[in-house]
């Protein structure tokens, strides 16, 4: 464990409570992608099979547990406690796109042609491009609730520390995974347009609005 | 590239 990647795992669970923070004090998902949240639990799902063969630390148990945990608690907060505030017009980004792609391409490149691994590798690219249905919500309805954009702010800075902590420990660990190092470089680029609307907007007090 | 070592990171 490093810094950036401890950094890296507290922004992903800050951005998770802000999310259920935004939900359950508006008592809405409004603004929110329902298709992301099916697809970042089954990231999860498929990422975590290993969590009771292998054990490697509490802190790596109890994140699983609750990152498991948490996704399809907010796809139960959004598919029914709060369905009726869900804005299914807008969320209208086919997910088929892209897990039937990603599905084939772990097929084709991962490190070892083993269910578990396949699996794994599928994980890594369905989250690089996951916050898609998400990102095409936010240009759709072009604008995004400054908590809503809090959110996609510590979700994509997570994956931004990641890839320091993927530096680090190849230069003190010489540790080095290319799938992962080249899906979290997409999945960071692919917030880079809202990192900059972000930054030049939403930390100078505006709302975060695309360019219609 | 010692990608097998056991999947540490969340």
């Amino acid at each position: 464990m490093n810094v950036f990647r401890l950094l890296g795992d507290m922004s992903h669970l800050l951005a998770i409570l802000i999310l259920l923070l935004k939900m359950w004090k508006t008592r809405s998902c409004a603004g929110i992608s329902g298709k992301t949240q099916i697809l970042f639990a089954l990231v999860f799902t498929t990422r975590y099979l290993d969590l009771f063969s292998s054990f490697i630390s509490i802190y790596n148990t109890t994140m699983k547990l609750f990152f498991i945990a948490s996704s399809y608690f907010t796809i139960f907060l959004m598919y029914s406690k709060f369905k009726a505030t869900y804005d299914s017009n807008h969320d209208s980004f086919r997910m088929e796109f892209l897990v039937v792609p990603v599905g084939g391409l772990a097929f084709l490149v991962n490190h070892e042609f083993l269910p578990l691994e396949i699996l794994w590798t599928f994980s890594i690219y369905l989250e690089s491009v996951a916050i898609l249905p998400q990102l095409f919500m936010v240009s759709k309805t072009g604008e995004a609730e400054t908590i809503t954009s809090h959110y996609l702010f510590a979700l994509g800075s997570y994956r931004l520390l990641y890839i320091f902590n993927w530096v680090y420990r190849y230069y003190f660990d010489g540790f080095f995974d290319l799938i992962a190092v080249v899906a979290g470089c997409v999945q960071t680029i692919l917030y880079c347009d809202f990192f900059y609307l972000y930054i030049t907007k939403v930390l100078k007090g505006k709302k975060l609005s695309l360019p219609a | 590239k010692d990608s097998s070592a056991k999947k540490d990171e969340l």
